[in-house]
Parts: structure tokens; C-alpha cells; sequence
């Protein structure tokens, strides 16, 4: 389908994208990131969650070298 | 306060823009409820 493939090439390319980052980087940019699509618009709780928890696995996902998962916390919101 | 480093990685991040492929997926993923 469409969708899937759109999404596909994205991951690829935003697997790229961190490669070409310094190792040191890659943690804090993608939590700028996350912040970044987090101010974009108005996102319910749970999808502010799903932003920080996609950015802060993306260096395991993608395999980046001396990076796993981003150590920056997950937004909490009172339930 | 943030450290040097962290100073750079943020310049780096607004000057280049980078990551607008990762902050797609990360929307796009929010928006269809996955985390994967």
C-alpha cells in the first residue's frame, strides 16, 4: 500500500538523516525534534507520548553506531 | 545552563534543519498511535 511505503522511505531517510549526525548528537536532536513536531500543532496526551517514545528509539531502530535508546524522559501527563 | 556540546548539537539541528524526515515519521506514527 501507499501508506506503508510512503512511511518506509521516510524511516530510511530519517535513518540517513541520523547517520550523518555526530554520535554525540544524535540524542539531543532528536529530542530538539520531538520538540519540534510537538509545537507544530495541537497533539492529544497520548500522541505527545508516542512522539517522545519514537524519537527516543529511532537510534536502536535504525542501528546508529554508540547509540541505543535516547535517555531523555517521556512527557507525563496527569491521567 | 547547557554545556558546549549541547550548544553545538542544537545549533547544528536549527542551522541544518536536520531530522525533517524523523519529525514526519514521529508525526505520522503520533497521528496512527504506533511507537515502532
Amino acid at each position: 500500500p501507499q501508506g506503508q511505503q510512503q512511511e518506509q522511505q521516510l524511516f530510511q531517510q530519517c535513518c540517513n538523516e541520523l547517520r550523518q549526525e555526530e554520535p554525540d548528537c544524535v540524542c539531543p536532536t532528536l529530542k530538539q525534534a520531538a520538540k519540534a513536531v510537538r509545537l507544530q500543532g495541537q497533539h492529544q496526551p497520548m500522541q505527545v507520548r508516542k512522539i517522545y517514545q519514537t524519537a527516543k528509539h529511532l537510534p536502536n531502530v535504525c542501528d546508529i553506531p554508540q547509540v541505543d535508546v535516547c535517555p531523555f524522559n517521556i512527557p507525563s501527563f496527569p491521567s | 545552563p547547557i554545556g558546549p556540546k549541547m550548544r553545538k548539537c542544537r545549533k547544528e539541528f536549527q542551522k541544518e534543519q536536520h531530522l525533517r524526515a524523523c519529525q514526519q515519521l514521529m508525526l505520522q506514527q503520533a497521528r496512527q498511535g504506533r511507537s515502532d
